[in-house]
């Protein structure tokens, strides 16, 4: 009995070959290949004493707890079991031989030499991939999901969407960091839209850049386990934004579509231990976020060239109407634009309207003014006449004569859109009291 | 004035009283000027004529408003800020009183009113007021009956015709060489009482334009040979209109 060093190949020969082999002679080899292979042994030279059954002389094949078969005789011989060119093949990677000679070859009393037997064996890599090389019958696949086969050995690799175990056979769902960065995508519970796995810890996370936000539109079907009368007690779908949650969903009724208003969406699918609804699928679109509508504050204020809807980037323009300023506070502004910012709001709040002031008209020397409208106030549109201290001054005036308006720049100005005043000049050879002559 | 009237309050309401050399009279242009004779800043044949118009200016006092010396003084007077004489006025010449004008501006425009107004000026183009006989008024504070009056007098004068101006002056020539040169016109009486006299150089001689209903001078008390005893000598500011006119608009 030799143990046959564990070798890629080599030969297996009877005692003495290629002269005749001894009897009463048994002699064992056990073939022995590395890992990953298999043997497969062949007869390059057979040559023993045939005999019924192989009873006399024979070498028994055996492989995997199987014999592969007894052989004995010659090529050609009607007697015996010649193996021929066949090809023993073990599943494993061991092989047993065992060759047994019995006391004599006589036939009729002469000496018959029978040489016996040169086999070759070499190591084959053995496909585990393949189900039919499996060791075991009721053994099941090599890999849960893909298996790789290489010469001297094979691993296993998983699906999308699942990590390979550390048994490397077997494959997780792997959805706790799903990081989604596209401007749209498609994202779904594992396996939809057959049944999710159970126990599950899954995140989808959809970061976008700053400026857009995030639409989720559920696809049908849509379910998840549910309980009539406790708010999804075991299996969930959360959708939060910005670290906040904003939803949680089971049941067979889609939520719909859903406007985050945020670049930053995370949707977390919690599974129990069981259950076989479908899941979820969800379509995720994006577009630049929405600014809320300006709204004047006055009845005064124009917003120029308003637009529908305004998004990250857009911007108005405010102004007055004629005879009103842009105040901020107390402040009064030349312009004022607002610019839709990335987190959906203004970077301005809006401005008011206030109506514009002329203030106190110039005093004038040696006159005075007068307010024509009732309310006697200083405001746009305002009317004032100048007079002069008659009899003793008259007015002079430009050609927009006497009376002054409070004008859309806060300036008094006549009809001619002027702001000099007039001036009181004197009157000249006019005494109030003039002499009079009585005797003639 | 010899021969007139007391004026009341607001009578001659552009009458100026001034004392620069001696109590003379003005009159009020817009409100900051004042017409008045050259002589009364610089006086004929005197010899502190060295002293500059700017220490003239601010030596000189003026008084507006009130009929009543006293009450004059009492208002306080209207500083000068500049004296304009024509250059025409020679104050070397005794016997020769043409350019006999000025014009003196406030320093600060006055406030018109009833007993403030000033006088206009003749449109250049009507001579009517200086014919012979044509009525007018002066008003001043010169002398009256021997004394220098404390209350503003009027009398009514004609104008008279040159060549009786001329004539009279002729007949007192042998005594004083006088010059009656085409910027004087005279008025009065040639043997009547009624005349200006010292005291009143400066003030104007008026007349009232009926067309306008204004009160317009025409001249200023400039010289006589003594008073009541013939003709006054007055400027004709007619033929000054545009030297005045310069000095007030460019100002």
């Amino acid at each position: 009995s030799s143990p046959v060093p564990r070798k890629l190949f080599g030969e297996i020969r009877t005692p003495g070959y290629p002269k005749p082999y001894p009897n009463n002679n048994i002699s064992i080899w056990d073939i022995r290949v590395p890992e990953g292979y298999v043997v497969k042994l062949t007869f390059r030279y057979f040559d023993l004493e045939p005999s019924e059954t192989c009873f006399y002389d024979y070498v028994k094949i055996k492989a995997d707890k199987k014999s592969l078969g007894r052989y004995c005789g010659q090529l050609g011989s009607t007697t015996g079991n010649h193996p021929g060119r066949k090809e023993f093949l073990s599943k494993g990677n061991r092989m047993h031989l065992a060759f047994h000679s019995d006391f004599s070859n006589e036939d009729n009393g002469t000496v018959i030499p029978y040489r016996g037997f040169l086999a070759y064996y070499q190591a084959v890599d053995l496909d585990e991939c393949d189900p039919n090389n499996a060791a075991e019958k009721d053994e099941g696949p090599q890999c849960q999901h893909f298996c790789h086969n290489y010469v001297g050995g094979y691993f296993c690799s998983c699906r999308t969407g699942y990590r390979l175990q550390s048994d490397h056979h077997s494959c997780k769902v792997e959805c706790s960091s799903e990081l989604y960065t596209e401007a749209s995508g498609y994202l779904s519970s594992p396996e939809y839209p057959q049944p999710y796995p159970e126990d599950l810890r899954c995140n989808y996370s959809i970061r976008l850049q700053k400026g857009l936000s995030v639409n989720l539109k559920f696809l049908e079907p849509f379910e998840i386990d549910e309980h009539q009368q406790v708010h999804c007690p075991y299996d969930q779908l959360k959708i939060q934004v910005r670290g906040r949650e904003i939803g949680e969903y089971c049941g067979r009724v889609s939520p719909g579509s859903i406007e985050t208003n945020s670049n930053e969406v995370d949707i977390l699918f919690f599974t129990d231990e069981s259950g076989f609804s479908r899941g979820w699928k969800i379509h995720y679109t994006s577009e630049k976020i929405r600014c809320p509508q300006p709204v004047p504050r006055d009845q005064f204020t124009i917003i120029r060239n308003p637009q529908p809807v305004y998004q990250f980037q857009d911007y108005f323009i405010v102004s007055c109407k004629t005879g009103y300023n842009l105040m901020e506070g107390n402040r009064k502004l030349m312009s004022f634009t607002a610019v839709c910012q990335a987190d959906g709001t203004w970077h301005q709040s809006m401005p008011r309207c206030e109506i514009v002031n002329c203030g106190n008209p110039t005093d004038l020397t040696n006159g005075a003014f007068s307010y024509v409208n009732q309310s006697a106030n200083n405001i746009y549109q305002s009317v004032i006449t100048y007079r002069c201290n008659e009899p003793y001054y008259h007015i002079v005036t430009g050609t927009g004569g006497d009376r002054f308006t409070c004008s859309p720049e806060g300036t008094w100005v006549d009809q001619d859109g002027q702001a000099r005043i007039p001036a009181c000049l004197p009157v000249c050879g006019k005494p109030v009291n003039p002499i009079t002559e009585f005797q003639r | 004035i010899l021969g007139g009237k007391s004026a009341k309050r607001g009578n001659f309401p552009w009458q100026a009283l001034t004392n620069i050399h001696g109590r003379g009279g003005g009159a009020l242009l817009g409100d900051r000027w004042i017409l008045t004779a050259a002589h009364t800043i610089f006086p004929k044949g005197a010899g502190g004529n060295n002293v500059s118009l700017d220490q003239l200016a601010e030596e000189a006092d003026i008084f507006l408003g009130h009929t009543k010396v006293e009450e004059l003084h009492k208002m306080g007077n209207h500083p000068i800020r500049r004296i304009f004489i024509h250059p025409d006025y020679n104050p070397q010449d005794e016997h020769n009183f043409n350019g006999d004008i000025a014009l003196l501006e406030l320093k600060h425009a006055v406030t018109l009113g009833p007993t403030v107004l000033p006088i206009c000026l003749p449109d250049t183009t009507n001579t009517t007021f200086y014919m012979d006989g044509h009525l007018g008024y002066v008003s001043g504070f010169g002398v009256e009956k021997n004394f220098i009056s404390n209350h503003l007098k009027y009398v009514s004068l004609p104008a008279v015709a040159r060549e009786k101006c001329q004539h009279w002056l002729d007949n007192k020539k042998g005594d004083m060489p006088m010059v009656f040169s085409e910027n004087m016109f005279c008025a009065g009486y040639p043997t009547g009482k009624q005349d200006t006299c010292q005291g009143d150089s400066g003030s104007v001689f008026t007349v009232l334009d009926r067309g306008s209903g204004r009160w317009v001078a025409t001249g200023i008390v400039s010289w006589g040979i003594g008073c009541a005893e013939g003709y006054g000598f007055y400027t004709k500011i007619l033929n000054y209109v545009d030297w005045i006119k310069g000095i007030v608009r460019e100002d």
